[in-house]
């Protein structure tokens, strides 16, 4: 069940571009079924360091190089994807390091090594062959030290000396539940392989990377995208779905939050709440963290130090959307806390109007979220439908807001991000404002027609639904 | 829904986490375009990538295949003005519209729905095992005023929330609901005139249940939907 591809690092739309124009490529091996053939191909292959896969016409292209060989940059890409051999990548070791073939020259004392090639000042029986890798003068490991890849030196009075290169396993710790995990541990703490993310086998799962940009799941690295108490992987032991990689901590104090700490709301997923709400938002008494009834469950507060799962307070130790909490109802296991308010994102008003504020003509110039507003004779990057021109009696200068739609919820403007075309702006309604209620108007707006009326047959279709 | 029963409401979609999970509701007003609950979502500004809205079945956990069935992710996110509790949600493409699928209408512009109309909720919340939890369910309620929703309320009801009847039995939307739409047969059209939000309480026997009122906002979503 092994994944040829569990030798590879990808790196999605990119290609590695030589730059000495006389170095031709290989050629491209057009229909291959898939990325995992091509893997098959370079797998073996001494000289096959890397290989292009393009998914539209699935075709390959076989490297000798990576991204750190000489002469080499990366680039973005319309059409491929770069898959390179981990040994030439990954800046740590995996066991002792026989496969390292990254290219740090320097030994753990500072020295520089010597070439393999050479002999002076260091004579040895080596002879640099593409099986055993000892190119140029990088730290290896041909004869399996224990302590690693090592190299000879170029100072005489010290023959050899071993590079210091760090395991995979030390080379990064984890914070509190290692959701930040990003280092390069492929192996469970029983020591079977992982199941690349990218792969729906032998276990086919939810976590789809392209689907969780944020949670970094490369390759078949171990990772934590479901708030699991450390980082894990799907097993590629089909007995075995999946199991938690043993990796070291960073420390026993908490990590700096990733949110900002909060008390009486929350604010994104609420994952920094630490108030004191606790039961959900229909008034269900929430169950403490630290019991296993009615609900059993594995958010054990000693495993979770650091989502301070105290009591039965709401809280959000696995990246759900809001702060939630077993309930103490057997027929309801979650809910979430809605009724903790969100906190406000908005930037502190900085001025009021009046009515709907067609006559404000203030200079604040930013959004209630505080981004700046366009300049209304601009074009970009939003074309607007209202210009100073078009509509004189609005006085649109510079970026101030105004109102030349008259929008009952007040002054806006057209911003300078581009996804946001327009927004409401840092104002609030000035305190002596009564605007009219819509609730006892002189002329309660009648109802004359629906939006969007079908017509007579499908209307008593749709009354029939 | 609480006090329900399984129904059918082809504006009604399913929001759906990065897992596939539904973890709210939403009105289909548009064709590219769904109305929901602000609390449904972590920030404005969101990755929504991942996301997606789910329509044309009546089952919370449809088969993958299962006809009908319409999966869309979820483009983009736009909030209402502050206090609204609201989002628009632009999708990635436009649905099919059948049989299945419908839109719903809006309302005029500051339209108050006169007390005693009666509407329908629709939902794939919590039901408290008042009914088959697996599809969608529906329930009717009736509009009070402002003013009597803020007796029990004790003013708190503000013009831009609108109130349905508490009943003596348990009735109304609940954890998984918000974000759905409050819809009210008027001139023979559905019209979309709350929008489910997160109350103190859901269902609580004799407590009106408290709505965003969708006619307040139906400038800003015109005024998005065209920009």
């Amino acid at each position: 069940q092994r994944s040829p591809l569990n030798d590879f690092q990808v790196l999605r739309g990119t290609e590695l571009q030589h730059l000495l124009h006389a170095v031709i490529p290989g050629p491209w091996q057009e229909d291959v079924a898939d990325a995992e053939e091509c893997a098959r191909l370079c797998g073996p292959l001494l000289d096959c360091r890397a290989f292009h896969y393009n998914m539209s016409s699935n075709g390959c292209q076989l490297l000798p190089w990576t991204q750190h060989s000489p002469h080499m940059q990366l680039q973005r890409s319309g059409c491929c994807d770069l898959f390179q051999k981990k040994d030439y990548v990954r800046s740590c070791l995996m066991d002792n390091g026989v496969g390292y073939r990254g290219t740090v020259a320097t030994t753990a004392g500072g020295l520089p090594c010597q070439a393999w090639r050479h002999r002076f000042p260091n004579d040895h029986k080596y002879t640099p062959t593409l099986r055993n890798g000892l190119e140029e003068n990088f730290c290896r490991n041909p004869d399996g030290d224990p302590g690693g890849p090592w190299c000879y030196t170029t100072n005489p009075e010290v023959r050899f000396q071993s590079c210091g290169i760090k395991s995979c396993q030390e080379a990064a710790c984890i914070w509190c539940n290692g959701e930040d995990y990003r280092g390069a541990v492929d192996h469970t703490e029983s020591g079977r392989e992982c199941q690349r993310w990218d792969l729906q086998h032998p276990h086919p799962h939810p976590f789809e990377p392209g689907k969780f940009p944020d949670q970094g799941l490369d390759d078949n690295y171990c990772r934590n995208p479901d708030g699991s108490e450390r980082p894990w992987c799907y097993t590629i032991d089909p007995q075995l779905e999946r199991e938690f990689c043993d990796l070291p901590h960073c420390g026993s104090e908490a990590q700096p939050s990733r949110e900002a700490t909060t008390f009486s709301c929350f604010r994104g997923k609420g994952e920094g709440y630490r108030g004191t709400a606790n039961t959900t938002t229909t008034g269900v008494p929430c169950q403490r963290w630290d019991a296993q009834s009615p609900h059993q469950h594995r958010f054990a507060p000693e495993k979770y130090a650091c989502k301070d799962l105290r009591e039965n307070f709401c809280r959000n130790p696995d990246g759900s959307e809001a702060p939630w909490c077993f309930t103490s109802r057997p027929g309801m296991r979650v809910a979430f806390c809605y009724q903790i308010q969100r906190c406000t994102d908005d930037v502190r008003p900085e001025d009021c109007y009046y009515g709907s504020g067609e006559q404000y003509r203030g200079s604040v110039s930013k959004t209630r979220k505080g981004v700046q507003c366009q300049r209304w004779s601009a074009e970009t990057p939003h074309k607007p439908q209202y210009t100073p021109s078009s509509v004189p009696q609005a006085q649109l200068k510079e970026n101030f807001c105004r109102n030349p739609d008259g929008d009952s919820h007040g002054p806006w403007c057209y911003t300078i991000d581009p996804g946001t075309p327009f927004d409401y702006c840092a104002l609030r309604r000035c305190n002596d404002d009564q605007p009219l209620s819509i609730l006892d108007p002189p002329d309660q707006v009648q109802f004359e027609k629906c939006g969007k009326r079908v017509d007579r047959l499908d209307q008593r279709r749709s009354r029939l639904r | 829904v609480v006090g329900g029963h399984p129904g059918n409401s082809p504006w009604t979609v399913s929001l759906r986490n990065r897992q596939g999970q539904h973890f709210c509701g939403g009105s289909l007003v548009k064709e590219q375009w769904v109305l929901s609950a602000r609390q449904c979502f972590s920030s404005c500004h969101e990755p929504l990538t991942g996301y997606e809205v789910w329509l044309g079945t009546l089952f919370q956990n449809p088969q993958p295949g299962e006809p009908g069935l319409q999966q869309i992710p979820v483009a983009k996110m736009v909030c209402g003005p502050s206090g609204s509790q609201l989002v628009l949600l632009k999708l990635k493409r436009s649905v099919i519209l059948n049989q299945r699928v419908a839109l719903i209408c809006l309302p005029p512009g500051r339209y108050v729905v006169p007390p005693g109309t009666k509407c329908e909720i629709a939902g794939w919340g919590e039901t408290k095992g008042t009914s088959d939890d697996v599809v969608l369910n529906v329930a009717l309620l009736k509009v009070i005023s402002n003013q009597k929703c803020n007796v029990k309320h004790r003013g708190r009801v503000r013009e831009h929330e609108m109130c349905t009847e508490g009943l003596l039995v348990p009735m109304g939307a609940c954890e998984g609901d918000y974000g759905g739409p409050l819809a009210c047969f008027t001139h023979d059209c559905w019209v979309l005139e709350g929008i489910i939000i997160p109350n103190r309480v859901c269902a609580r026997p004799g407590w009106p249940a408290i709505f965003t009122r969708v006619s307040v906002f139906v400038d800003w979503i015109h005024k998005v939907i065209q920009l």
